[in-house]
């Protein structure tokens, strides 16, 4: 564990928990990309199996029970309790656009070809677009509230620091993983043009990219 | 290794 392995977890933390209690305090989740949230419930359901297989420390654990059940709650809260408020009008992004590849992809390229790892391997390149329909959403009605540009920017901002923990690991400690590496570059690229808008307009509600 | 190196990860 380093310095920007812990920074990105705590990102992520940060991102998941502002989108949360933004949809909880306002009664509303519009705005919000239901399905980019259906998403990473689906990311890390299928990424987190391994809690049944196999211990690594009580962080690890922990972490990974929060992410889900944060997850989980967030999609509650737009399918179900504050549905009248979900804006599935601009919410158009075809899911199974990235769900077939993506699930075709870690049948091919993988580190082992079992369930529990196929599952991982997919998990890992989904997460790398799940945010799509999202900016996708933000694109079409071409603005988004303040409080949802800070999730995003801290969904990215989690990415980069993993980027960073990854060059870490493999100077000090050998370690390289080729898939996650590859996702991840893949997922902060798609955070670039936000986070360029994100700084430059002043981190307000802004007009983001088209 | 690769194998168990990412799972320490989240």
């Amino acid at each position: 564990m380093n310095i920007f392995r812990l920074t990105g977890d705590l990102s992520h933390l940060a991102a998941i928990v502002i989108l949360l209690l933004k949809i909880w305090k306002t009664r509303s989740c519009a705005g919000i990309s239901g399905k980019s949230q259906l998403l990473f419930a689906l990311v890390f359901t299928t990424r987190y199996l391994d809690l049944f297989t196999s211990f690594i420390s009580l962080y690890n654990t922990s972490m990974k029970l929060i992410y889900i059940a944060c997850s989980y709650a967030t999609v509650y809260l737009i399918y179900m309790k504050f549905k009248a408020t979900y804006d599935g009008n601009h919410d158009t992004f075809r899911v199974e656009f990235l769900v077939v590849p993506v699930g075709g992809l870690s049948f091919l390229v993988n580190h082992d070809f079992s369930p529990l790892e196929i599952l991982w391997t997919f998990s890992i390149y989904l997460e790398s677009v799940a945010i799509l329909p999202q900016l996708f959403m933000i694109s079409k009605t071409g603005e988004a509230e303040t409080i949802t540009t800070h999730y995003l920017f801290f969904q990215g901002l989690y990415r980069a620091l993993y980027l960073v923990n990854w060059i870490w690991r493999f100077y000090f400690e050998g370690f390289f993983d080729l898939i996650a590496v590859v996702a991840g570059v893949v997922q902060t690229i798609l955070y670039c043009d936000f986070f360029y808008l994100y700084i430059t307009k002043g981190m307000s509600g802004c007009a983001l990219p088209a | 290794g690769n194998e168990s190196g990412h799972k320490d990860e989240l």
